[in-house]
């Protein structure tokens, strides 16, 4: 399972 | 208003538009799994996959027999397969993850047509139907303010969000000019035939 960028929006 | 909604008879809700929602909400939020950002934000991710879900339950399994599906004809797989593609060539990164997200960033921006289309179709809209679509719409075109205050104070500029957050707020144009000068006039929402 690979990381996403970080997204603080919902 | 959904839930309210769908426990009174036509509710003329498209579970097209509510299925593409909980569509959007798990291929975005999959980031619970790997990034903490607050109490609030994981919180607020975990009550939008559940309130999608339980609105989709409702329309399609315990309210089935009230369910509009006659006027909720939208062909959802021209909207999935082109924003599935779309996704796949521009993206932040190539990741599983990361392209999951755009998706549902794309998908979110047009998941409301196919409500849209039932009700051109029908024209006409309940009062409560109207006021849902409001307050969504809303709710995106209040992020337009907020990317530009957090462009200026914090810097913050994420292409991809901004563009579909700009076409989601254009798709609700029309249908925002009809709410301000039918609905908050008292007036039910009625197209012209």
């Amino acid at each position: 399972f690979q990381k996403g960028l970080k997204h603080d929006e919902l | 208003l959904l839930f309210l909604r769908s426990w009174s008879t036509r509710a003329r809700i498209s579970g097209k538009s509510q299925l593409l929602f909980a569509l959007v909400f798990t291929t975005r939020y999959l980031d619970l799994f790997t990034s903490f950002i607050s109490l609030y934000n994981t919180s607020m991710k975990l009550i939008y996959i559940a309130c999608s879900y339980a609105t989709v339950y409702l329309i399609y399994m315990k309210f089935k027999a009230t369910y509009d599906g006659n006027h909720d004809t939208f062909r959802v797989e021209f909207l999935i397969v082109p924003v599935g593609g779309l996704s796949f060539l521009v993206n932040h990164d190539f990741s599983p993850l990361e392209i999951l997200w755009t998706f549902s960033i794309y998908l979110e921006s047009v998941a409301i047509l196919p409500q849209l289309f039932m009700i051109s179709k029908t024209g006409e809209a309940e009062t409560i139907t109207t006021h849902y679509l409001f307050f969504l719409g809303l709710y995106r075109a209040l992020y337009l303010v907020n990317w530009i205050w957090r462009y200026y104070f914090e810097g913050f500029f994420d292409l991809i969000a901004v563009v579909a957050g700009v076409v989601q707020t254009v798709l609700y144009c029309d249908f925002f000019y009809l709410y301000v000068t039918k609905v908050l006039k008292g007036k039910k929402l009625s197209l012209p035939a």
